[in-house]
């Protein structure tokens, strides 16, 4: 059918309000006592005769009788939320939104309170008001903005006016969303086709379980030209129809909750996890480190297997591939990161909704994951994890070129950042200073012109050289210089070393996020890696190239950048600047 | 975590082989102190032959 049409939406906002109307006469004569449990479909089931939408609540704005930062808190149920601070007025506009689910029998009155913030004060309420929500949209079915008065808590006297709008999403409008939505989050060249392996991770990242086999006949059932890719839109019908039968969707794919409810509960849960953070919404509850802990779509990082969260690296079909090729036996390698990781990592940082997501707060989650990362991989305990870690790379880690033996290293921490023997890495024409060196064990890219990191490489729309050292370098000499990428994958040797020989001219640190530096980040459109992140950018003075901008990248788990080596300094290439480990 | 290195407009040559693979998008495994590249000759440093 065309759900676009005027008639299609008038009959559906229609039946809409009909069905509220309902609900709203039989609450009236059924009304139940205090002490229902509110919240999210995970928290209790939700029946379709139950149902009545979820309601899209804008706190737009107020009019105060004083000039002061204003910010908003709504309650609703055991939920609350507060919007952003705003300038000082006494005409504070926020614009916040929240999704709210709308139950029958479940809450349906908020309360929302105004507070002056200030110094002196801190969060001071100034006045309140309440409104019923199912009233509210049954009054005002298209959401126009209604003024409330607001209450002095401790006289009741008016002290201003709160404008709120209020709607109610179409159910089935909803689910087609829904559908759309979080199909699209495997959709990684956004072209409206999924291939069958894209699908295939979606499925597990559902937490289902169905055979290789039957996933293969869900997808050519909706491949119906057998080309081997579907739309979306045909996918999504398939899912709503195969969903009937039996539930596909076992987890949420963004708070990590089993599902055993039934679909619809399944689809207002997603619905509401998908919607905290996006948009201009009010925070509140969503986003614990708990939470993002279980989550794939917080798996941001190919570290994540060293971390408490248990994912762990898997072999085989789960595992997926990143080719380099070894310039010592010119063969190609392939590095193994889980296919769950790297999903996560494509639908954070491959799109335009993950980036978004990550810009309301998924930052700080991976700042705090980062620094308890780096707490725990401090502790003794932590030097368990160290034979294990060994086993998976036991291709990839020397032993024997360890300074050290292995009980040396009292912490994860320490191993980490463990020294090579002397001679265990020759210095290519240690005498000659023209020829300069790699700086880490790593996997390399090397552009001879900036224009060509960017054509063939780097791929956020902000990079530039004058971002990348930031305000306090002169970057004026390097702007169409040459680049020189140095990876370090979980396996390698953490130190760096000087590329050329120098006098250190100066440090300057930039502080930023701790995104994840993977290819699949670097190579986004959206993501700006290396101009965002937490860096130390080191100056090197050298006669035969120059000045060198040597630039030590923090990621996610491992943020912590140390050097060895002070300005004045004067090093011969080859020689350790500095390492990175685990920390924020 | 990762290094960048940026050198000046024309003061190093890349080796061949890294901008090869580089220009294929594709990462090189590489150790410490493997050679990257070699200064360009300063043009002041030259001197013409009369």
């Amino acid at each position: 059918g065309n759900g676009n049409s005027t008639e299609t939406k008038e009959s559906r906002r229609s039946k809409m309000r009909k069905k509220i109307q309902n609900f709203r006469s039989r609450r009236r004569l059924s009304r139940p006592g205090s002490g229902s449990v509110s919240g999210l479909a995970s928290q209790r089931s939700v029946s379709a005769d139950d149902f009545a939408g979820i309601a899209l609540l804008t706190l737009i704005g107020a009019e105060m009788k004083f000039k002061d930062k204003w910010l908003a808190c709504v309650s609703f149920g055991e939920q609350t939320f507060r919007s952003e601070i705003s300038d000082s007025t006494e005409k504070p506009i926020w614009n916040s939104e929240k999704k709210l689910l709308l139950e029958k029998n479940g809450p349906s009155l908020a309360r929302i309170s105004v507070f002056e913030t200030n110094r002196l004060l801190k969060n001071n309420i100034v006045g309140y008001c309440e409104l019923d929500l199912l009233d509210f949209v049954v009054q005002e079915p298209d959401s126009t903005c209604k003024s409330f008065d607001l209450l002095d808590p401790a006289s009741s006297n008016v002290v201003g006016s709160m404008f709120v709008s209020c709607s109610v999403e179409d159910p089935v409008e909803t689910e087609t969303c829904f559908a759309k939505r979080i199909l699209s989050i495997v959709d990684y060249d956004e072209d409206g086709k999924l291939s069958f392996s894209e699908f295939s991770d979606l499925m597990n990242a559902f937490g289902n379980v169905v055979a290789a086999n039957k996933k293969e006949e869900l997808f050519k059932a909706a491949d119906l030209n057998g080309d081997g890719v579907v739309t979306i839109d045909e996918l999504a019908a398939l899912l709503a129809v195969q969903q009937e039968q039996e539930p596909i969707i076992n987890s949420c794919p963004v708070c990590g909750e089993a599902l055993q409810l039934d679909k619809l509960n399944a689809m207002i849960h997603m619905t509401l996890c998908f919607d905290e953070g996006t948009g201009n919404q009010m925070t509140g509850g969503f986003l614990t480190d708990r939470q993002a802990s279980y989550g794939w779509m917080f798996k941001l990082s190919e570290w994540t297997h060293l971390s408490t969260y248990d994912v762990g690296l898997n072999t085989g079909s789960s595992a997926s591939h990143i080719v380099v090729i070894d310039r010592k036996t010119k063969r190609l390698v392939e590095e193994l990161i889980d296919s769950k990781i790297v999903m996560s990592m494509r639908a954070i940082y491959q799109s335009k909704i993950g980036l978004r997501l990550m810009d309301q707060g998924a930052k700080e989650i991976l700042q705090n994951l980062s620094e308890k990362q780096g707490k725990k991989m401090n502790s003794v305990e932590s030097a368990q994890n160290i034979p294990s870690f060994l086993e998976f790379f036991k291709d990839q880690i020397n032993m024997a070129e360890v300074k050290y033996p292995l009980d040396h290293f009292k912490t994860f921490n320490e191993f980490f950042v463990r020294e090579l023997k002397p001679g265990a890495r020759p210095i290519a024409c240690m005498d000659q200073d023209d020829v300069a060196v790699s700086a880490a064990d790593c996997r390399l890219m090397a552009f001879q012109s900036v224009d060509d990191s960017t054509r063939f490489w780097i791929k956020g729309r902000k990079f530039s050289i004058k971002g990348l050292l930031g305000n306090d370098v002169q970057s004026d000499a390097f702007l169409d210089g040459s680049l020189v990428i140095f990876r370090l994958a979980p396996q390698d040797y953490h130190r760096f070393h000087s590329p050329v020989s120098g006098v250190i001219e100066k440090f300057v640190n930039v502080s930023g996020s701790l995104y994840t530096v993977n290819p699949i980040a670097v190579n986004s459109k959206y993501c700006n890696v290396f101009t965002e992140n937490k860096r130390t950018i080191v100056i090197i003075s050298t006669a035969e190239f120059g000045k060198v901008a040597f630039v030590a990248i923090g990621a996610t788990m491992v943020g912590s950048i140390s050097f060895v080596r002070q300005e004045g300094d004067h090093v011969k290439k080859g020689d350790e600047l500095g390492y990175f480990s685990f920390g924020g | 975590s990762t290094v960048i290195c940026v050198f000046e407009k024309d003061s190093i040559k890349i080796d061949e082989d890294l901008l090869a693979n580089s220009a294929r998008s594709l990462e090189t495994l590489v150790t410490v102190g493997m050679q990257l590249g070699v200064s360009f000759p300063k043009l002041e440093n030259c001197v013409l032959e009369p």
